[in-house]
């Protein structure tokens, strides 16, 4: 079963 | 004080509609350095990235930076009033809750305003850092398109996969499977037909093809889009805004368990 990422686990704010 | 006139307003409402279904509302960011967005869809799944130069403007006046909430949708109902060839000038005033669209007509015999109220949005300012990616490809963006749709009839996630021997894009669904091949191709007279894969190392990402498919709404914005994969970060599909600037699409990965 694939998993579906989040951008913010890559990106985080600033 | 803010006053922005394009001359080309057909490129806003093609923003517009390439954004509004993945981004319900989203802060308008507007500095001396352009006409710029950033937001995630719903999920946290995808974002986009917005800029227009102030340059690729016949008029840009910014007196001080300014950030302008706007439920999208609304935003489209608008500007779909302005004709192809109009030309659209955004203006608001310091302090107000409200954003104006001037549309004029190419011949000046029709001039209309659109007042748009604004929106208190909450939205995290995500920083993306410069990457080495694994592969870079470039390839009409009608192909794409193309592509992405005809395996969303079949599927719903793609397998993007770069090897010397080309891009590759699978999926699987219960009706069966589709694999497709794009190999190098800069023979062709038209550059912006050709298709251009920079390998530093072999990649194979998967992705949801309902994002895929919604990126591709900003077709009408280029005659190429590029395709850039790491295996580390989100995907990113861009396309250029002539003379202005960029849309790009970042989306993260599927991850087997």
């Amino acid at each position: 079963v694939n998993q579906q990422r989040q951008i913010t686990s890559f990106f985080t704010p600033g | 004080m803010l006053e922005l006139r394009l001359v080309q307003g057909s490129l806003l409402k093609k923003v517009l509609e390439s954004v509004k279904d993945l981004v319900t509302d989203a802060n308008f960011d507007c500095s001396a350095t352009g006409f710029s967005l950033q937001a995630m869809d719903s999920s946290h799944v995808a974002l986009v990235a917005l800029l227009l130069r102030s340059e690729g403007f016949e008029h840009y006046r910014c007196d001080r930076n300014l950030s302008m909430g706007m439920n999208l949708n609304n935003m489209s109902k608008m500007l779909k009033c302005a004709g192809n060839d109009d030309i659209i000038t955004i203006k608001a005033d310091d302090g107000s809750d409200t954003v104006t669209f001037m549309f004029e007509s190419p011949t000046q015999d029709k001039i209309a305003d659109f007042e748009m109220k604004l929106m208190d949005i909450d939205s995290e300012h995500l920083g993306i850092p410069e990457a080495e990616y694994h592969a870079i490809v470039r390839m009409p963006s009608a192909e794409f398109a193309r592509i992405c749709k005809d395996l969303s009839s079949i599927g719903d996630t793609v397998v993007i996969s770069v090897t010397k021997e080309g891009v590759k894009f699978s999926t699987r669904g219960d009706i069966g499977t589709a694999n497709i091949v794009c190999r190098q191709n800069t023979s062709v007279d038209k550059p912006e037909e050709s298709t251009i894969i920079e390998m530093n190392e072999p990649v194979s990402l998967t992705f949801a093809l309902r994002y895929m498919n919604s990126f591709t709404k900003a077709t009408p914005l280029a005659n190429s889009v590029t395709i850039s994969l790491s295996s580390e970060l989100p995907v990113v599909v861009e396309y250029k805004i002539a003379e202005m600037g960029y849309i790009r699409f970042y989306l993260a990965p599927k991850i087997e368990d």
